[in-house]
This record gives C-alpha cells, structure tokens and sequence, in this order.
C-alpha cells in the first residue's frame, strides 16, 4: 500500500506536467509481442504532420523500441527496467527531464510487455490503451480482467492475421465488454492500417490540438 | 529477499515431494497466448498412454485451461491467483494436497501467462521450459533475459504460422543462445505437431519412466 501511495503522489506530478504543457499522456499496455510499437509506428506515420509525438519506451533490457521510433523520426526515451516487470512513476518522471515536451502534443508511454502489473501502477497518463492480439487467443479479457477494467480503449490488433487463424473477435470483444461495458473497441492492423481511422478519431476527440 | 527465501523453503518441500514419488515436474513459462496449454494438449495426446501425466494450472481468472486439460482426460488443478503475477511455491503446496501424484509421472505446472515475474519464483520444479511464439518477434530472448538465463529449454511455437509473418527464425534462437550458451532450443507446431517428436526424447531423456 505505501509503494501504490508514493507511486501515485509522483504520477500526479508527471500529471501536472502533462496538463501544464496540454500534453496528452497514454499508457499504452499489451503483452509482449502484441504489437505496441508497430502501432506506434503506424500512428507516426499517419498523424506525425498534424501531430507532434513524443515517445517513452519500457522495456527489461535492449534499447530496440526506442531505435525503431526514433528511425520514424520521433524524440523517444529506452527506459530499462533490469528486472522490474513495469514502469513506475519515478521512472517516467526522471525520463520526463530528457523530453522536450512540445505544448499541446502526444505523449506515448509504451509500458513492458505483461498484461499483468503495468495496469496497478499510474504513471500520470489520461488514458490506458489496451491492445490484444489475434494470435493471443479470445480468452485474454477474461483472464486478465484488471487491464481492461482500467483501460479507456482496447485494440484487438493483427486482423490481417485472421484467415490464418481459429480466433473468435466477437467473443473476444463481448467478453471484455462484460468485464467492462461501454468500453471502446477498435479492430485494427498495424502492419495493413486496416480499422484505425477509427481508432484516430477516438484519439484527436482526446488530444489537445483539436480541443 | 525474505520473501524469496520463504518461498524457497516451500518449494524445497515440494520437490522433496516430486523425488519422493519419482514425479517429474516442468515448469511452463511464457506470454499470454503462445500456445503452453496447447502444447500440454499435444503432449497428452501424444504421449498420455505411456506417460502419467497430471497438470496444474495457474491464471488471474478463469477455470478454461484446467477444463481444456481435463477434456483430455488428464487431472487438473486450476489456481486463481486473483491479481498476482505469477505461481508461487505456496499455491503448488495447497494444489500437490489435492493432486493423486502417480509413481515416476510427469506434473506440469501451466504458469501464469507472463515472461517476467515467473522466472523468478521456485517452485521446486526440475526444469523450467520457456516458451515463445513466432507471432511474438524475434526481439524477445533479448528483451526477457532472465528466463532465457533460468531455462532448460526453450520451444519456440506456432512455426506453421511462419509462411505468414516476417519472423527470423534464426535470428531469435541466435538471440536465446547469446544469453544462454548451449540451451536445447526446439521449433515445434502444437497445431501441427511438427518438430515436437526432438522435444519429446529431451523430455523422456529426463523423466522417470525411462530411467
Ligand atoms: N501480421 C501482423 N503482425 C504484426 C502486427 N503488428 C505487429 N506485428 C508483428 O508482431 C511482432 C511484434 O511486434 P512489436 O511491435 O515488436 O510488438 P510489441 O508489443 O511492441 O512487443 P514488446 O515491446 O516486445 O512487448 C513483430 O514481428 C511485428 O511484425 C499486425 O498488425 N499484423
Ligand atoms: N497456428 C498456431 N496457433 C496456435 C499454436 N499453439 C497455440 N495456438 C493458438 O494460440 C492461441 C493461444 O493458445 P493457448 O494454448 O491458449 O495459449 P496459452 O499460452 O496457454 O495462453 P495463456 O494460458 O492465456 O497464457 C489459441 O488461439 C491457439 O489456438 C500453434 O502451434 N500454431
Ligand atoms: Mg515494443
Ligand atoms: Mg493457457
Ligand atoms: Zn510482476
Ligand atoms: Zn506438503
């Protein structure tokens, strides 16, 4: 209880940050693989003109994620986490000091891969976007159910994948509109595009230069 | 530390429990949905006339894998560990009071859906065996070293799915044997069952029956 309480006083001061600058701050959480930075990647390239991005990267070991932003031309931050199975507050405060945050742009924090921890810890984001993967399997709402009781939207991402694949959609979504109704859904494909012009309106309704 | 500690003294136990009764016990680790209870499924298919085979299985939430399991006809204990990330010794201890452990059988412990956390907690089992899927990218034995590091052997799954993704095959074995020289590192298809038969002698190199 006192690491969550400590953990949130920070995050209200990242949060303060956030809104001194009109900074929109997601969280965005998936299990390894799921496809985080491949959105990323794509959202850069579709919204990067109108929309100025700045990205910190989570992740145990590598500096990997953050070269594959910075290649499409974003500020991006590798947080390394050694051993820690999420990002917490103090680490996207220390790393907030080596952004230049732009008035009015987009923040993405891309957590560690784990559907499990980074949903207890608030990094002073306004949304958690959950993403799960065709090739994970229909069940993963209902057997992680924290993650998208605190999400604000889920992507059901690689639905280029689906001819491929046994995976049920509708069951996917409508068990995790169980465990969270009203919840946004977008079905989407990174590596096509397929499905996120949904997802951008979703977004620009959020973010602060349309405001 | 003190936690640790505890938790090796109870999984000391459990082990003295397994060597007692001459029980082989795995230890399955890997993301959300690359196919651990699919494998399992093949396995018992594969191998359950001649091999015992009793499972335990670990998630937040839900009974669906324990059930998969035992529509196979094998006995299985479902934990619920609520919001943890991960088995601990204690749960197995509680699960072993309710499990028939046949004489020199195999149990395998279906970890909870996670590359981190689990590698970290005993739970007196013989051998870890990690998991990755080729849907996941190549990038991830760097980027999880830890249970690299901790495994016996490493399964990488879902390669009938490789004509439809742009995942190195090599790259990511090369990868896991940067971090863990010598590690036996097999490409299998729980679908299909392709590959599996190289696993199956490491398997029945160690378990008790052959012996
Ligand atoms: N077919 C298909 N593959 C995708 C899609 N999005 C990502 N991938 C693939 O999935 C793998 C993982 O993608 P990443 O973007 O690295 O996933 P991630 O969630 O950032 O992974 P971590 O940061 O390690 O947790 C890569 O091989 C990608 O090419 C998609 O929409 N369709
Ligand atoms: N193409 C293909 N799909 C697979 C294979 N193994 C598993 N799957 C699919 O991958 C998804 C997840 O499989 P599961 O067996 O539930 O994975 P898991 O690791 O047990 O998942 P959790 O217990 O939730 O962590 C399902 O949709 C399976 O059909 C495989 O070898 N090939
Ligand atoms: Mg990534
Ligand atoms: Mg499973
Ligand atoms: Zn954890
Ligand atoms: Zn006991």
């Amino acid at each position: 209880a006192r690491v969550l309480a400590a953990n949130d006083y920070l995050a209200r001061h990242n949060r303060e940050h956030f809104d001194a600058h009109s900074v929109l701050c997601l969280n965005l959480i998936s299990a390894p693989g799921s496809g985080k930075t491949a959105l990323l990647e794509r959202w850069i390239q579709d919204l990067g003109e109108s929309l100025p991005f700045s990205v910190i990267e989570g992740d145990l070991q590598t500096q990997n994620d953050a070269e594959r932003i910075r290649r499409v031309g974003v500020e991006a931050i590798q947080v390394n986490t050694g051993q820690g199975c999420h990002l917490d507050a103090r680490m996207i405060h220390r790393a907030l000091h080596h952004l230049t945050l732009p008035e009015e742009s987009l923040l993405v924090i891309e957590n560690v891969g784990n559907l499990v921890c980074p949903a207890d810890f608030f990094l002073g984001e306004h949304h958690k976007v959950a993403v799960i993967a065709c090739t994970e399997g229909a069940d993963k709402p209902a057997k992680y159910p924290g993650l998208i009781e605190k999400a604000s939207v889920l992507l059901i991402n690689k639905i280029d994948m689906l001819p491929h694949l046994e995976f049920d959609v509708d069951a996917c979504e409508e068990h995790a509109l169980e465990i969270h109704p009203g919840l946004p859904v977008f079905r989407v494909s990174a590596r096509t595009g397929e499905g996120m012009s949904h997802f951008y309106t979703w977004l620009l309704d959020r973010s602060y230069p349309l405001k």
